[in-house]
């Protein structure tokens, strides 16, 4: 039982993880379009 | 009788570890204890996977930390070029160049932000208009854990923005709460996108020309493309409830991940990301003036409406 809320907090901040990956991807794939269209 | 005749029916039932233990055999004077032995041997296991698992904890909230920090400067960046660009742009461009960078501006919103999954969090939006129209009368807003992300665009007088709203992959409703009431007037299904695209007018049209399509995104299937055309020209029919944005609250901007209330250590990186792109945003606004215009407009239009009512 103990090992519950620490795998519910791993799953928590892995899923925050996930988006935050998302976002960097999306964010470096926005910024390389604009600069590449600005070129 | 020969005893030797007989069928051995012995149990052996040897008492003997001694000899136990030479014939291999686990000592049956230890049976009682097994259940203690594997106690012994679980709470070392569970001890371990907690250590793991805290251990796991660790290096994952430092990746965390480390992506946080990463997008900040990505987004500084992004938002940095882009406004830089656009001023410049804008102060050394002839006319020519001016429309060029507008068509491409235009282009570039609305193509590099489809399917996006930016603005995850608490009702957090960001937003990026073009020159035309920083006004943004519509709703980008739909629960208190929802997120949507927007694209504005302006082609002559009628204005365009696209909203990105999360959403359940079972619904298949097609429903994007925004605070206005919508009749739906068709449905079709496009080449490039296996899910319906919905139609929708305002309730008030005729008089109001609102009219909006909404369909799941083709290239991520959490989220549905709402594209607004137009401009409400009456208030919203849920103006105080929940799943209409303050006016303040529409101008945000914020790439908020997760639930605020969720995550205490998060909150400082939020702030962080959510300040600067806010200062970002509202550089960017305070230099239209259309949107100062617009603004003015809208708080005139609030003062002469409050009489009436």
């Amino acid at each position: 039982p103990a090992t519950c809320p620490l795998m519910e907090e791993l799953n928590r901040v892995s899923a925050e993880n996930k988006k935050l990956a998302e976002m960097l991807t999306l964010m470096c794939e926005n910024y390389n379009a604009l600069k590449n269209q600005l070129m | 009788m020969d005893c030797s005749s007989y069928p051995d029916t012995a149990l052996d039932l040897n008492t003997n570890p001694m000899e136990l233990d030479f014939s291999g055999k686990r000592p049956k004077r230890e049976e009682p204890n097994t259940a203690s032995a594997d106690m012994e041997m679980k709470w070392p296991v569970k001890a371990e996977g907690s250590s793991m698992l805290k251990e796991e904890l660790n290096r994952v909230s430092t990746e965390n930390k480390r992506l946080a920090e990463m997008l900040t400067t990505v987004c500084e960046n992004y938002y940095a070029l882009y406004n830089h660009l656009d001023e410049l742009l804008s102060r050394k461009g002839t006319e020519d160049d001016k429309r060029e960078w507008s068509m491409k501006k235009r282009k570039l919103d609305l193509d590099e932000f489809v399917g996006c999954t930016i603005g995850f969090g608490s009702g957090k939006t960001e937003s990026i208009s073009s020159d035309e129209d920083h006004h943004h009368p519509h709703p980008h807003h739909h629960g208190d854990h929802c997120e949507s992300f927007k694209v504005t665009e302006s082609i002559g007088k009628s204005k365009v923005s696209t909203f990105y709203v999360p959403t359940d992959i079972s619904d298949t409703s097609l429903t994007v709460k925004d605070g206005y009431q919508w009749r739906k007037y068709g449905q079709k299904v496009t080449r490039d996108n296996p899910s319906p695209r919905a139609y929708f007018r305002c309730s008030f049209a005729p008089s109001c020309p609102v009219k909006k399509k909404v369909q799941r995104s083709g290239e991520n299937p959490l989220f549905l493309v709402a594209t607004y055309e137009g401009t409400h020209n009456h208030p919203s029919s849920n103006p105080s409830g929940g799943d209409m944005p303050s006016q303040a609250g529409s101008n945000r901007v914020a790439l908020d991940v997760v639930q605020s209330g969720q995550r205490p250590v998060q909150d400082k990186k939020e702030t962080t990301i959510q300040e600067v792109l806010v200062q970002q945003m509202a550089s960017s606004l305070t230099k239209d003036p259309n949107f100062t215009a617009a603004l003015a407009a809208a708080i005139s239009g609030r003062f002469l409406e409050q009489p009436r009512t």
